[in-house]
């Protein structure tokens, strides 16, 4: 067998072999479920079917895998040192996130260790403090003009609650300072009562 | 500007432009994007009510309006570039479906990659100028997904070389196209091809629905709205009963599968090519998943870091919600994860042009990879960024809940796309096929390419678990 990749949490190249090979694992998991149905004589529809879960797991596993190769393959695209250090740590926080999500598939399936589980935990929260400076720049970036983004508490100049309180005057409900229930409901109650 | 946020800017540690250029693409297309937003957010024509203050038919109303007016400028202006004329149609309905929306994305692009010559002719340009307006009838009562079950038929018949189409039960009535309840005058049916005695499967056919001047139902037509749904107010999501409509052999969309006028059928190259139109959908609805996330965590991330809640430390004023760990750890791993669809979904995009552009020097080698990866992609993307929505909602406290947030639109606006175009247990389902046939090829010892060749490594490679 070849030499076992080791594998480094800080690095994304050695993150997306361990994504790697728990699609693999999990394809042909999924394929050796459908494999024993057929050998307890199952036919390929029913086969198919008592192996849909494993099946959903194995595409899901892909698709992540995917994920997560393209977002390491597009920082070799970036140029600029200051934006490939901040996407690298989202890079890097996506990668491990996934992980801490999935952590049964990759420790069944022996990719990574229980402290390297653990060691993942304490390496997700020193990335939120790494990107906490950031975080407004980074949703910035998307450049989403204010009329686009339709959001009083997402405004670009942060002026939330005079806006609120600005669109709830302006509710058809507030168009006049009583509302004709009153008169037509609620007054004529009070002198049945 | 409110000081917290201005402070947020002042620590950032990179060029805010620089990462723009990048998620556009390039500098250039930055700029470009800007002027023909500023095309729309400038233009006094496309002001408009709050829609959350509206009725729905008055919602459906300025719709249309707005639509129309977007039509005639686009032509003014000359922007025909498909992702420019995206970008024009995304100013003019914020987050928005809109009536329109399955001419342009669905009919016309399905006249573009299924029409024969003689077809574009006769139906684009009309279509090109509004005077047909089209859907895409796909979908129906009882049957969505599973495409190979929808009932609706259509009959040759050899001695007027004309197809009958009729939906034979309740289940087979087409339900859910957008556009289809008031707006289209014309429909791209999907249907069971019978002719000479035999099915041939689902074929695609153009089948007017209105009077082209009345706009009033044609005979054997029975069309209208669906109805209020969890969100897509703007849209007339319609249904449609054919009862034994008759239409001329032309409108049988027949750049691959063909019906000789005696009746004989003509194979396509590939039973895949019928799916075009939908890998393309699925392609773009990647890009989607990463747009609605990066508006969620637009707004949630500004929010946590001009609102102040509670107490760190005894006697210190209320610290900023973003410097919570706990909110940090609900937001930062989802504006991780709208930069990594970003990325995706710039991908899927250059590689469904690039294999639809082989497609056409008949290379089909790639179709089933392309269907494979947008088919798991649109739903992995799609769930992940659903839930995310939620999340980035419920984070903003009880002004989330306020439609002034824009949340609640972001939410019931994006959410249908975990069930259409595929719903999204049977896309991951699809994807497994293909997975599990090529990994088969492996056993039996042959080489894969494409994104799949890991299952080709994976067989030697181990990992070593390391001890910390």
């Amino acid at each position: 067998a070849s030499r076992p990749t080791v594998v480094d949490i800080n690095d994304l190249s050695s993150l997306v072999e361990v994504y790697k090979l728990r699609a693999a694992i999990l394809v042909e998991l999924a394929a050796k479920s459908i494999q024993q149905e057929l050998q307890r004589r199952k036919s390929e529809e029913d086969a198919w079917n008592n192996s849909a879960i494993d099946l959903v797991r194995a595409s899901d596993a892909h698709c992540h895998y995917v994920v997560v190769k393209l977002f390491t393959d597009k920082l070799g695209e970036i140029g600029d040192t200051a934006v490939h250090s901040v996407l690298s740590a989202l890079a890097l926080l996506y990668a491990l996130q996934g992980i801490t999500q999935n952590s049964g598939d990759f420790l069944q399936a022996g990719l990574l260790s229980v402290p390297q589980v653990l060691q993942i935990s304490v390496r997700i929260k020193e990335l939120l403090s790494q990107l906490r400076p950031n975080a407004v720049a980074l949703v910035d970036a998307f450049d989403f003009h204010d009329k686009k983004l339709n959001s009083v508490l997402g405004r670009y100049d942060g002026n939330v609650y005079e806006h609120m309180f600005e669109w709830a005057r302006r509710s058809p409900l507030n168009s006049t300072e009583v509302h004709e229930s009153f008169h037509k409901y609620l007054k004529p109650l009070r002198s049945k009562l | 500007m409110n000081p917290d946020i201005k402070k947020e800017r002042e620590n950032a540690t990179f060029d805010v432009e620089k990462l723009t250029n990048v998620l556009d693409g390039s500098p250039q297309k930055t700029k470009r994007r800007r002027e023909i937003e500023s095309l729309v957010l400038n233009d006094p024509d496309f002001k408009e009510e709050d829609p959350n203050f509206l009725s729905r038919s008055e919602r459906y109303d300025q719709a249309v309006r707005k639509s129309a007016q977007m039509i005639l400028k686009l032509r003014e202006y000359g922007i025909a570039d498909p992702d420019e004329i995206y970008c024009y149609k995304n100013c003019v309905h914020p987050d928005r479906p809109e009536p329109l929306d399955l001419h342009l994305g669905m009919f016309l692009p399905t006249l573009l990659n299924q029409a024969t010559p003689e077809q574009m002719d006769k139906f684009f340009m009309p279509a090109w100028n509004l005077e047909i307006i089209g859907t895409y009838a796909q979908t129906e009562m009882g049957h969505g997904t599973h495409l190979r079950g929808l009932e609706t038929t259509a009959t040759y018949d050899p001695s007027t070389q004309e197809f009958v189409l009729n939906c034979p039960t309740i289940s087979s009535i087409k339900w859910w196209p957008g556009g289809l309840g008031k707006t289209s005058n014309h429909a791209i049916v999907l249907a069971q091809l019978y002719t000479q005695g035999n099915c041939h499967g689902l074929h695609a056919f153009i089948v007017p629905i209105r009077d082209m001047n009345t706009h009033k139902p044609l005979p054997g037509i029975v069309v209208g709205d669906i109805g209020p749904k969890f969100g897509f107010n703007e849209v007339d999501n319609g249904f449609l009963k054919l009862e034994n409509v008759r239409i001329p052999r032309e409108n049988m969309l027949m750049k691959y599968a063909k019906v000789e006028p005696d009746g004989t059928y003509v194979k396509p190259p590939s039973s895949k090519l019928t799916y075009g139109t939908m890998v393309f959908i699925r392609s773009m609805i990647v890009g989607e998943s990463a747009r609605a996330l990066a508006k969620s965590c637009t707004i949630a991330i500004r929010y946590s870091a001009v609102r102040h809640q509670s107490e760190m430390r005894p006697g210190e004023p209320e610290p900023q919600i973003l410097d919570y760990q706990t909110q940090q750890y609900k937001l930062f791993p989802l504006l991780a994860m709208s930069y990594a669809f970003a990325f995706v979904g710039q991908y899927m995009k250059q590689t469904y042009h690039r294999i639809t552009g082989d497609i056409n020097q008949g290379d089909f080698s790639e179709l089933p990879e392309l269907h494979a990866l947008s088919a798991g992609l649109k739903a992995f993307t799609t769930w992940a960024t659903n839930s995310a929505i939620e999340v980035c909602r419920m984070s903003c406290g009880g002004h989330g809940y306020s439609r002034s947030s824009a949340l609640p639109d972001l939410y019931v606006e994006f959410t249908p796309t975990c069930t259409y175009e595929g719903e999204n247990t049977v896309m991951m389902l699809q994807t497994a096929r293909y997975l599990v046939k090529s990994y088969r090829q492996v056993k039996n010892g042959q080489q894969l390419s494409g994104i799949v060749s890991y299952l080709n490594e994976a067989q030697h490679q181990r990992v070593q678990p390391q001890p910390v």
